[in-house]
């Protein structure tokens, strides 16, 4: 099957937050977490997300992560309210 | 399946139902019987019932929105989010908004209105997502052919633990999705294609890649939309790069990963008598360029070359091939040949015509 073109790094971080926010209860607090040390909150949803559809969970948004994004779906949150 | 936080329930089993908009992309009369068939599919399997009202509030609600619709939660254009619904409850609770913006169709092209709708019904009557890939409720969309569409076991399951069963006789079951660690799996047909094995198993494929450990699960109409569920027999014709597929007295041939044009065709053209009436399971010898055709308990055989089938046949199956009982499914790999029966596998080697191995259905998963 066609292999998917290398990604913009920027445009996939840009699409991992907007999914986990709508879906995943991401709060995004604009800090920049995303280089604090410690636990990541993105990466702690983008592990609960990999675990809700059953892909490898590595808390990192590899090549069938970004795939699974991109589908077409419900907009109803998978998880909380 | 999964219950809405905090098990909000409709308190009535007699519920209703308005459309409150039609989107110009399909014929009314088409939104009208998606609507409810997508009802009937929960109704049929509950005590619940749903009527059509006009002209006043429903419980559930139906309407097309285009983005920003008030309601807190914009839709995205085309793609992404296709559709959203409310939990039961008064006002909007079970109302069901469904993004105008997205290619609406009554077939597999675009997007199924009948599948988008029948989900977001699960959202109306009390359940989140399933995070069983063939549930009804898994939160992508996957294209089912409507007319052989069933309700999973996870959905039945999920609605009657709210609802209660429906009041039938006979209580409907659903369609479970393969595990492919299942040590009960059995297969309707498995084939190569270009490297990978592929194994059918009603309306799913398992994909096996060597060079990846996890066994991949799809809806055969993920690849191939014009394909039914259900292939009874596969095998590739490695020098043609062709992967011919079977169901009844059908066949379509893939050429590289796309269905050929003009398929399917009647398998008598391949030289079937018409007393034949499906094919159970199949391989092609790349070394002979012959091809094997399983049916009960006998078998032919056909030359790719002279694209005939070879005198002298059907023979029994248990006369060259010994103690292999009815075929499920077969393919070859590496000069060997892999019959499957019901969970048992029987590794062949047509060289010295004998059952080198006897193994489990599910030995190539890695389980």
């Amino acid at each position: 099957f066609p292999v998917a073109p290398d990604e913009d790094e920027g445009k996939s971080l840009e699409l991992v937050e907007s999914y986990l926010e709508k879906f995943y209860d991401l709060q995004r607090d604009h800090q920049a977490h995303l280089r604090s040390k410690g636990k990541s909150p993105l990466s702690a949803k983008l592990k609960e997300m990999q675990e809700f559809f059953g892909l490898q969970v590595t808390g990192k948004p590899d090549l069938d992560t970004l795939e699974m994004m991109k589908k077409p779906r419900c907009g109803i949150p998978d998880v909380g309210q | 399946y999964v219950f809405t936080a905090g098990n909000p329930k409709w308190k009535r089993n007699n519920l209703t139902y308005r459309i409150l908009n039609y989107t110009p992309k399909m014929r009314k009369a088409d939104v009208d019987e998606a609507i409810q068939k997508a009802l009937s599919v929960w109704s049929k399997v509950t005590p619940l019932t749903f009527q059509k009202v006009e002209d006043k509030e429903a419980d559930i609600m139906i309407s097309f929105a285009y983005r920003d619709h008030h309601d807190n939660s914009p839709f995205d254009g085309p793609n992404g989010q296709l559709a959203h619904a409310f939990q039961p409850g008064e006002g909007i609770g079970g109302d069901v908004h469904l993004d105008e913006e997205e290619a609406w169709t009554k077939d597999g092209r675009g997007y199924n209105l009948f599948i988008v709708i029948a989900h977001e019904l699960g959202h109306s009557l009390g359940l989140s997502h399933s995070n069983d890939p063939g549930a009804l409720m898994y939160p992508t969309y996957s294209y089912t052919d409507p007319n052989e569409f069933l309700l999973p076991q996870d959905d039945i399951d999920g609605i009657q633990a709210i609802y209660g069963q429906s009041s039938a006789a006979v209580q409907p079951t659903g369609p479970v999705t393969p595990q492919a660690c299942d040590p009960h799996l059995t297969f309707d047909a498995i084939t190569t294609l270009r490297g990978e094995i592929i194994f059918f198993k009603g309306r799913y494929m398992l994909r096996k890649h060597p060079a990846r450990t996890k066994t991949e699960l799809n809806f055969i109409s993920l690849f191939w939309p014009k394909l039914p569920s259900g292939i009874q027999a596969a095998y590739e014709y490695v020098e043609r790069d062709e992967v011919l597929l079977f169901k009844e007295n059908k066949y379509w041939v893939l050429r590289g990963y796309d269905i050929a044009p003009g398929y399917p065709k009647p398998i008598y053209h391949l030289g079937f008598p018409k007393t034949v009436k499906r094919v159970n399971a199949a391989y092609s010898d790349e070394t002979t360029g012959k091809t094997y055709f399983f049916v009960a308990d006998r078998y032919w055989r056909y030359d790719e070359n002279k694209k005939t089938m070879d005198h002298g046949y059907p023979k029994k199956i248990v006369s060259d091939f010994g103690k292999i009982g009815r075929v499920d499914a077969a393919f070859q790999k590496d000069g060997y040949v892999y019959f499957f029966h019901r969970t048992t596998q029987f590794q062949f080697d047509p060289r010295a015509k004998r059952i080198v191995r006897q193994m489990k259905s599910i030995s190539w998963f890695n389980c």
